[in-house]
């Protein structure tokens, strides 16, 4: 793992390795869990980050369900390096993961992924072919059962916010909710990172109406943002999603919440167009760093309650 | 994405608004923010890519429509290659 580049982009086969070397290096903190298959059968793999006691909270974590957005994958092996080598040395990160488990899925959209190093470095749905259209792939973003296909989620195959043909109709969606599901009593929070824009995004997205903790969530938002502006100085707007970008149907975060995991974020890492997808190499270690503090400031927050 | 490009467009006017939603069904338009023309609402800022042949064409349309824009990428093959930091690849 000493070998591997955290400041770089790096294709799917390099990640998969590398799930397996890290588990395998410090197979007391970290374990890799086999979750499904995606479309075109490439196993998805899941990191449980955290020393082996229980029963514990957990934060789930899931980087890249859009393919293009190469950041995010980024940031969920950055965080992986940052767990594995500060436990033990670093006092807040030891002690979050003494008592809380992360689930780091550093991969979701696989296939897409693999399509946009390989075929256009711009797709974004998964690779699925399963409808009657010759257009390919599933906005596996509008593919959860929270108000599926209701608002601004189409239903045409050939549009970028392709829900699918039913609710978790795609393997990928499928191996995360059915995952997520088994290990309700114990996640606390849900997280789940995109990119662009720099926003702090907390349910709802279907519906303008707040959320019961909707206060608590804002101010949540709040601190966490205040603490990325807090290294670089970059500033991210926060809120629900409906209010803050425009309502949607279908979104994980939605749908986390829904299932009773009552801290559910979405973030949108850097940046707010310049470099729009593609964020260069050279600002993944900064774009990363701000955001460790604010996971990190949930996770204390998760801790505390 | 040779010369392919990516535009930012401000529509003030609901006209406006409706020409963007539109644009898609006569050309081929990848919307980075928001994620579809569906999404798009006045004074909002858009981003989507057009191709090299079509990126001509579009920007005579938004002057025809009075729409504000800016040209955030003028060759996208060029960021893409500038994305990966081929210094760092030994």
């Amino acid at each position: 793992t000493s070998k591997y580049h955290y400041t770089k982009y790096n294709e799917w086969h390099q990640i998969s390795a590398w799930t397996a070397r890290i588990a395998k290096k410090y197979p007391k903190l970290v374990s890799r869990i086999k979750i499904g298959n995606t479309f075109e059968n490439r196993s998805m793999y899941l990191l449980k980050i955290g020393k082996q006691r229980n029963p514990k909270k957990a934060i789930f974590m899931d980087c890249g369900i859009h393919a293009r957005e190469w950041i995010s994958p980024a940031f969920c092996q950055w965080f992986v390096k940052e767990a594995t080598r500060t436990y033990g040395k670093d006092g807040n990160m030891t002690n979050i993961l003494d008592n809380m488990n992360f689930y780091v899925v550093p991969l979701f959209n696989i296939d897409g992924y693999v399509w946009s190093w390989t075929q256009n470095r711009f797709w974004r749905k998964n690779r699925s072919n399963a409808s009657s259209s010759t257009c390919i792939g599933v906005d596996l973003n509008r593919n959860f059962d929270a108000a599926w296909g209701t608002i601004d989620a189409s239903k045409n195959p050939c549009e970028e916010i392709y829900c699918g043909s039913s609710p978790e109709s795609e393997p990928e969606t499928k191996a995360v909710t059915t995952f997520i599901r088994s290990h309700l009593s114990s996640i606390k929070a849900y997280l789940t990172i995109h990119s662009y824009s720099q926003m702090l995004l907390f349910p709802y997205g279907y519906t303008y109406d707040k959320t019961p903790n909707y206060k608590e969530l804002k101010e949540l938002a709040r601190e966490a943002a205040k603490a990325i502006a807090s290294l670089y100085g970059k500033k991210y707007t926060y809120g629900t999603s409906a209010a803050t970008i425009y309502p949607s149907s279908g979104c994980s975060d939605d749908w986390a919440y829904d299932q009773g995991i009552k801290y559910s974020f979405t973030f949108e890492l850097r940046d707010k167009g310049k470099h729009g997808f593609l964020l260069p190499e050279s600002e993944i270690k900064a774009t990363c760093q701000e955001i460790m503090l604010a996971v990190k400031f949930l996770a204390n927050y998760i801790l505390r309650k | 994405f040779d010369s392919a490009k990516v535009f930012r467009v401000k529509p003030h006017k609901e006209k406006q608004v409706n020409f963007l939603k539109n644009l898609p069904s006569n050309l081929q338009i990848d919307f980075w923010y928001p994620d579809s023309a569906l999404h798009i609402l006045s004074e909002m800022e858009v981003d989507f890519h057009v191709s090299a042949d079509q990126a001509k064409y579009v920007e005579t349309l938004l002057k025809q429509n009075g729409i504000p824009y800016e040209i955030l990428f003028q060759n996208l093959q060029e960021d893409i290659e500038k994305q990966l930091d081929n210094k760092n690849k030994s």
